[in-house]
């Protein structure tokens, strides 16, 4: 069975799709079978995967929307890397919350669309946008774990109260396994004062200090410029900050 | 009559809020009258300004829900700098999407709310949160100018040609006088490959060249530690890469 965990920050840019990308790469190194589910019509994960989705390919959008007949396997794609699958984003995807409006369960699409593959993965990883969109609630209705990248930034620790707040409510009247499984700071730059002291406040506040990962992904261009040559880090340079840093949160992740 | 300036990009993290605070209070150090709207529930804006909404403060909430009586001049807060005002947001804005679902000329509840004081100030500008929410669709309703944050990043680079497509249809549905008025390149970091790849990549391609700006935001630390002080960078330290690029900034949006 599955772990089914979704990645989210309604604050932008705090690594997200690095963390998707990434730690599914990291994790399959690690022999684990994983699937990302690209949730973002920005398709950012489909991108830093290295998948061009043509003209014919199936994505999230034909899962969710409600025209289409398509089974879940059709969409599934397989990646350069073994064990690492991926179901691709595409930018029709912004449509379907205006397309969903009045459907019943509209919340439930992603669930009920890959409920029957949820047997032959190890972890299923979904990306999220920087939103509380009907699409990252679909990820929520779908997940039992949410894992929350924290840039150690200002900005990215005052959105952590909210986003708290929102899970709980997600948990209290859409899905009740819903847990936060795990903090993961990132950007950290040990040059700077304010670096460590948001990673400080991360470990010393009692709301987050117990979900806080011993791993810390530190700030590292390696990361951005595998996005360029459109593979995961651990793939692009296994010698990296970013490859470290995302090989030991996989090792913790995986310890569970 | 106020240039009325939407900085929007759905990516997130690109450097929007930091724009409009940073780049408002360069205009303000400029002589300009600049009023600060921040259109983000996760205020960040507001806290950047080192505003602290307390319990009887009104807020942008207050202007675009349907309740209150409230009057514009009621929200306006001066910040610690002259020339530099600010209507700050609250997390409460963020239910504002669904309370005003069946509301009659719900897109223009901000233009309608802000629209008798535009003679009283230079600049208006308005930061977004990073989805193109009703929020975001009351910004471009009121906005004649669209100024985009671009990240010298791949998925940064990739999300422009959405936003495009957005605004160009927002103009021809709901206000026909919005322009992009410029891309400003920010987090450019000189030692990179990648970021000389995207600002090249900007400058070179022909939708988007005649719309850079030569001011280039570089990526600068001391940007965010002004944010945990509550003040824009130009204020921190006025020799910072931050205040240098972000006057430059200011300097070649007033020349127009
Ligand atoms: N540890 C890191 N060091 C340096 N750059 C990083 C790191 N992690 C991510 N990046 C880069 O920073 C940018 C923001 O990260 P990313 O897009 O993964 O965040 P996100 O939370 O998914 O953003 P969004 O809110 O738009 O979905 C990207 O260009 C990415 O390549
Ligand atoms: N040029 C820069 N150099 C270094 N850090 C920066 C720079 N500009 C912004 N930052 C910091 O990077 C983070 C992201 O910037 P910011 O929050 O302004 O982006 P945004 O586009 O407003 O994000 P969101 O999409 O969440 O609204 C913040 O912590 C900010 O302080
Ligand atoms: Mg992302
Ligand atoms: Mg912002």
């Amino acid at each position: 069975q599955a772990r089914i965990i979704a990645v989210a920050n309604e604050k932008g840019g705090v690594g997200k799709t690095a963390t998707v990308v990434n730690l599914g790469a990291a994790l399959s190194l690690k022999g684990e079978k994983v699937l990302i589910v690209d949730m973002d019509p920005q398709h950012n994960a489909t991108i830093g995967l290295g998948v061009d989705v043509s003209g014919e390919m199936k994505t999230v959008y034909d899962l969710v929307s409600t025209g289409n007949n398509v089974s879940v396997r059709e969409t599934i794609v397989g990646t350069e890397w073994k064990g690492l699958e991926l179901i691709p984003s595409h930018v029709d995807l912004a449509g379907a919350e205006i397309e969903l409006i009045d459907v019943e369960g509209r919340e439930n699409r992603l669930k009920d669309a890959l409920g029957c593959i949820v047997e032959e993965y190890d972890f299923i990883l979904m990306d999220t946008p920087p939103s509380l969109s009907l699409l990252t609630v679909n990820v929520f209705a779908f997940a039992s774990e949410v894992l929350i990248p924290c840039q150690t930034q200002p900005y990215a620790f005052a959105a952590l109260e909210g986003l708290f707040d929102t899970i709980r409510l997600i948990k209290e009247e859409i899905n009740p396994v819903l847990d936060i499984s795990g903090i993961v700071a990132t950007f950290f730059d040990s040059r700077t004062g304010v670096s460590h002291r948001i990673l400080d406040k991360l470990s010393d506040d009692k709301r987050y200090k117990s979900l806080l990962y011993n791993a810390v992904i530190r700030v590292n261009t390696t990361i951005s410029t595998s996005v360029d040559a459109g593979k995961p880090v651990v793939f692009y340079r296994r010698s990296s900050y970013g490859a470290i840093d995302y090989i030991e949160l996989a090792k913790e992740i995986i310890k569970g």
